[in-house]
């Protein structure tokens, strides 16, 4: 795992976030459902909660859908390419890449790349990472390793992941699995598994 | 554009209709320190994005230089390739694949393998 320079974090007052939808994006509750379900993979790991709420103005994480240049100086490519990206605490800023196909509900299986279509779950775990202050890892199992595939899922976090988070944040008091998943616990649950850092 | 499943996906959205911006890339394979391929700018580009290449200039030339070569080397180290520093096929394939847009290197920076040192270089040579 890796951090951003200087290592920020959300400060230690602030452990129930909230988020926020770009209103002007009008998603369905399906795709709202799909970032609560990130959400959580992070917040069994940490003290930390989030919460929707609908005052995008005032949330401490705002997300949204954006085609090319959308104001940040990061302008979005197309399909395929750049697919999301977000800003180290406390910025909060999440776009995605309104060009993608994004999946919302289906279970891909791996190497079903006959399509261009980006699992949104994935993806947006990911780049919750990077809300919360990690930065990319090495790790190819690790939710926070740079790239995936089309028509691939991956939504669990990597041990290298849990790790990460709670250098910044500390163990959810409520787990008692707080060390982060194992290598076996990982391989029972049927993850395809490479390298592990 | 949401769909529940591949299956849902209509098919003018399917990859015959499609192109990723990095394809070009593909005809990159096999370059390597010294040659003067046309595309090798952009791949420059691509490398300044995501924080493994510096640029002084303000543009790019189609040179396949030292500093390029450093460029891979580091990626090829942070995607656990074997560091060549050549454009070999594992390479290009990995630079092809849909990413974040956060750079890997930031202000020069990173804890992904390309920044920590290696067991070897603590080592005392004979």
């Amino acid at each position: 795992y890796s951090f951003f320079p200087g290592t920020p974090r959300w400060p230690s007052r602030r452990r129930d976030l909230t988020y926020a939808f770009d209103p002007r994006n009008e998603l369905s509750e399906d795709v709202k459902r799909v970032f609560a379900n990130a959400f959580s993979r992070w917040s069994e790991w940490t003290p930390l909660t989030f919460t929707n709420i609908s005052d995008y103005s005032s949330a401490d994480m705002k997300i949204g859908f954006y085609s090319g240049d959308h104001g940040d100086d990061e302008p979005f490519d197309g399909v395929l390419g750049t697919l999301a990206h977000a800003f180290a605490p406390p910025t909060g800023l999440l776009h995605l890449d309104n060009a993608e196909t994004w999946i919302i509900n289906d279970v891909f299986t791996s190497g079903s790349s006959s399509s261009t279509a980006m699992d949104l779950e994935s993806v947006a775990v990911h780049e919750i990472g990077h809300l919360l202050g990690l930065g990319h890892s090495s790790v190819e199992n690790a939710i926070m390793y740079p790239t995936i595939a089309s028509g691939v899922k991956k939504v669990e976090l990597d041990r290298d992941d849990v790790e990460g988070i709670q250098v910044l944040y500390g163990t959810n008091p409520e787990n008692n699995g707080t060390v982060g998943p194992s290598f076996g616990e990982r391989e029972m649950s049927g993850v395809a598994r490479g390298s592990i850092g | 554009n949401f769909f529940p499943n591949i299956s849902s996906i209509p098919p003018s959205f399917l990859p015959n209709h499609t192109t990723n911006p990095w394809d070009t890339f593909n005809k990159l394979s096999g370059c390597r320190s010294g040659q003067k391929v046309d595309g090798i700018a952009k791949l420059k580009t691509y490398f300044h994005y995501f924080g493994y290449l510096a640029n002084t200039t303000g543009n790019f030339s189609d040179d396949f230089d030292d500093a390029l070569e450093a460029a891979v080397k580091n990626y090829q180290k942070n995607f656990n390739l074997n560091t060549t520093g050549e454009l070999d096929t594992s390479t290009v394939n990995q630079i092809l694949k849909p990413r974040c847009g956060v750079p890997d290197i930031v202000n020069g920076t990173t804890t992904m393998n390309s920044g920590k040192t290696t067991s070897f270089q603590h080592s005392v040579a004979h």
